[in-house]
């Protein structure tokens, strides 16, 4: 899992997903 | 000869259907590629920010809730929040404490039609079905959506752009190398009751031209009607950057004041240009529509990439 | 060979620079009206969260909010006292439960390990770790075998889970 810090209070946390033969970066932005 | 190109033209539309339904829009996606998501409890104007941050227009929505895709938040829910708040300016308060979750509520307050349920697609499905399902909805963007193996829930694998779905026929297929046909031939593109601005109309005149016609864009010409700028359907999350209404005000000349520097700039052509040529072009650029413009730049008509899409699949 | 020429171009009126340099010598109060900063300042991404407490403290925080969060834990063994195995029930309400009925696992389960950085320079790792079903029965992994269809995984739930412990851990920090 890849975090951020949280700024107005908004946190945004990632992770790397292999999808099939393709690398995806999820990112998901969700409030405090 | 002109009977040549006419004929190269027809082999050249047939060769690049064969490769939409050749293709997946998986293989459209790069190795690897990041998506960005908003969960539908953030703040729209949070969202706007990170959508100018990332300098991107548009992202999938989710809904933890429910553990679902929640569509896509586009310049549109932009354009309904301005337009409600000039309908109610009382509400300010109401606005700015808007979620992603209560946009469905602006758009039927404001009484466009509601965006029909974002039409998606497989990612292993072919590229041609993708671009069919676009042109149906008249969106300009399809999230691909897989479900995940154990738990079946969604997964928003990407979403596929027609700039991008355009710019991979480019860069694929040698056959966009003989539509040589020039324009004027493919009656192709919108060239009568253009709607146009000028530098002086107040931005919110040409918004409310963007709602009632249902265009992404509005020309900005001067009084020989030559075209001058462009204001875009993007140009409104400048508008309201920060949340600040206070710009509604401003004339489009003044609006377009806000728009990024590394803004590329209006593509125009001609009548005699080849889809060819435009093809290089998207290959080149990052190209959302060209005006079509007369030898002195008067404006006489706009091509969109819809235009182009569909011509490609059913002229 | 035969390449037409082409007409396309760019309107240089519509260039920012140029568009700002007319509207200014029109209107030279307008100079105030500011592009929108291309310089974003670049996100920065760390891996899991980071911390300066002492570690047992750090392991303690971790399990209120886990409690908190009506997640369940393994009891930790002696040799990885800094690892711990998480259960948690996801169970969104289902609007559109899958539409044959399938079973869907709703156990997720995660590890979360605590490194160290450097002396009082502390990490915490999330780690997703699979599904469960509540009743234990075994997830039936309908994954065709071959490399090519395997890892059709959701990441959002995974995230989701996530967000709420680091907002269980921020508020109570």
């Amino acid at each position: 899992l890849a975090t951020t810090s949280i700024k107005h209070n908004t946190l945004a946390v990632a992770c790397v997903v292999r999808y099939k033969r393709k690398y995806v970066t999820q990112i998901l932005y969700a409030p405090l | 000869s002109p009977e040549q190109i006419r004929r190269d033209q027809r082999i050249g539309l047939e060769a690049i259907r064969e490769f939409l339904q050749s293709k997946t829009s998986f293989d459209v996606l790069p190795v690897s590629y990041r998506v960005i998501v908003f969960e539908t409890s953030l703040l729209v104007k949070r969202a706007l920010n990170i959508l100018l941050q990332n300098s991107i227009v548009s992202a999938p929505l989710w809904n933890s809730k429910t553990s679902r895709f929640a569509g896509l938040l586009t310049s549109n829910d932009f354009i309904n929040v301005i337009q409600y708040y000039s309908q109610n300016p009382d509400q300010f308060q109401f606005i700015d404490n808007l979620t992603l979750n209560g946009l469905r509520d602006v758009e039927k307050a404001v009484g466009t039609t509601t965006s029909l349920e974002t039409v998606s697609i497989h990612p292993f499905k072919p590229l041609y079905d993708a671009c069919v399902k676009m042109i149906q909805s008249s969106a300009r963007r399809i999230p691909l959506i897989d479900e995940d193996e154990d738990t079946h829930r969604e997964i928003v694998v990407s979403v596929l752009t027609e700039y991008r779905i355009l710019k991979f026929v480019s860069m694929n297929c040698k056959e966009t190398k003989i539509l040589l046909q020039p324009l004027h031939e493919l009656n192709i593109g919108t060239m009568t009751n253009i709607s146009a601005a000028k530098l002086e109309t107040p931005v919110m005149e040409v918004i409310d031209l963007m709602i009632q016609k249902s265009i992404s864009s509005v020309p900005i010409v001067d009084d020989q009607d030559k075209l001058i700028n462009v204001y875009e359907a993007v140009d409104v999350l400048t508008l309201i950057k920060g949340g600040l209404y206070t710009d509604l005000t401003l004339s489009v000349g003044e609006a377009l004041l806000k728009r990024s520097d590394d803004f590329e700039g209006v593509y125009t052509c001609t009548l005699n240009d080849s889809l060819f040529a435009i093809s290089e072009t998207i290959r080149k650029a990052r190209v959302h529509r060209l005006f079509i413009v007369d030898d002195e730049g008067k404006l006489l008509g706009v091509l969109t990439l819809s235009d182009i899409l569909k011509y490609i699949l059913f002229s | 060979g035969y390449a037409p020429q082409s007409n396309i171009a760019v309107l240089p009126s519509s260039l920012p620079q140029i568009h700002r340099a007319y509207m200014v010598q029109m209107h030279p109060e307008l100079a105030s009206i500011q592009p929108i900063t291309t310089k974003k300042s670049k996100t920065r991404w760390h891996f899991g969260i980071r911390s300066r407490s002492y570690p047992l403290d750090v392991m303690g925080e971790i399990y209120r909010a886990l409690r908190n969060l009506n997640a369940e834990w393994q009891r930790p063994s002696e040799e990885e006292l800094w690892t711990i195995k998480v259960r948690w029930k996801y169970s969104p309400n289902d609007i559109g439960v899958d539409s044959t009925q399938k079973k869907i696992p709703d156990m997720m389960k995660l590890q979360i390990q605590l490194f160290q950085l450097e002396p009082n320079n502390y990490l915490v790792d999330f780690k997703f770790d699979g599904w469960d079903n509540a009743d234990g029965s075994e997830v039936e992994n309908v994954g065709i075998p071959d490399d090519d269809a395997v890892s059709s995984f959701s990441a959002y739930p995974f995230l989701h889970l996530c967000t709420r412990l680091i907002m269980e851990l921020a508020v109570n920090s």
